[in-house]
């Protein structure tokens, strides 16, 4: 039996909008620590990781480890249906073969459930180590997810350079190029209108603004977003949940054949 | 020219 109960639920129709573009039919894993996400786009590029802590929840109960295969556009379709300020309750029995979402309105008047067909997804995890990254930008997300698109307009790949001086992302195209630097700013206002930039080595890599593009759909889930880089590795685009977890991208870099 | 590497290339299945 599982029973998750959230109360801001309107993280999950945020998650699922976030991630519904670039993967199509995913597991969500149960277990003690959390409910949990791992998937490949289609192509293989690019992977998504989502960790919503047990803890963030004001009811988890998770008997036993569960892995549920869900189409994540007729997920996005039910959650739609949830008000934003609704508690969405996820019920599954063991080895059953669907899913329920439930949706209580914040003055409990208006309690709806929606039951959702299960799928069997085969799937492949891939295990990701920890690892220190040369460089770690620290930027607003709608920044970045400005640039993104800036870009996109232009060319179809990103440059990402990090120095001292700061963050570039450069692209070209048939039309001209275009060059976006961001300098480390800490004296803001508020710190998540910082940019940081914590850098142990330059790095430099390039990357398919497509992806790019498309991992900004979880702008609405942080206010900063922070980007891992290093030479010869998948950049981690990372959007942190409050108090809850994290989307986490990894997106395979263009490398010289 | 560069090429778009896959993502399973850096990491091994688990």
């Amino acid at each position: 039996m599982l029973e998750l109960r959230l109360v801001q639920g309107s993280l999950l129709k945020k998650v699922l909008e976030s991630i519904k573009e670039l993967v199509t039919d995913a597991n969500f894993d149960c277990s003690s620590t959390g409910f949990s996400l791992q998937a490949m786009d289609s192509s293989h590029v690019a992977l998504v990781a989502l960790l919503l802590r047990s803890e963030g929840f004001e009811h988890y109960r998770c008997d036993r480890n569960m892995s549920m295969g869900m189409n994540l556009n007729n997920m996005a379709k039910m959650l739609k249906c949830a008000g934003n300020d609704d508690i969405i309750t996820i019920k599954a029995d063991d080895g059953g073969d669907t899913v329920t979402f439930m949706f209580e309105s914040p003055t409990q008047d208006k309690i709806s459930d929606f039951e959702m067909k299960l799928m069997d997804i085969d799937s492949e995890h891939l295990g990701i180590p920890e690892a220190e990254y040369h460089a770690i930008v620290k930027m607003p997300s709608s920044e970045f997810a400005r640039i993104c698109r800036d870009l996109s307009s232009i060319g179809d790949t990103v440059v990402i350079s990090v120095t001292k001086e700061g963050v570039k992302f450069s692209t070209k195209g048939d039309i001209g190029s275009a060059n976006i630097v961001c300098r480390q700013n800490t004296s803001v206002d508020k710190p998540e209108e910082a940019t940081v930039i914590d850098m142990n080595e330059p790095v430099s890599l390039t990357f398919a603004l497509r992806y790019m593009n498309s991992f900004t759909k979880a702008t609405p889930l942080s206010n900063t977003v922070s980007i891992s880089l290093s030479n010869e590795l998948p950049v981690v685009v990372e959007y942190k949940i409050a108090e809850m977890g994290y989307v986490r991208f990894y997106l395979a870099p263009k490398i010289e054949e | 020219n560069r090429n778009q590497k896959s993502i399973k290339s850096f990491y091994s299945t688990v």
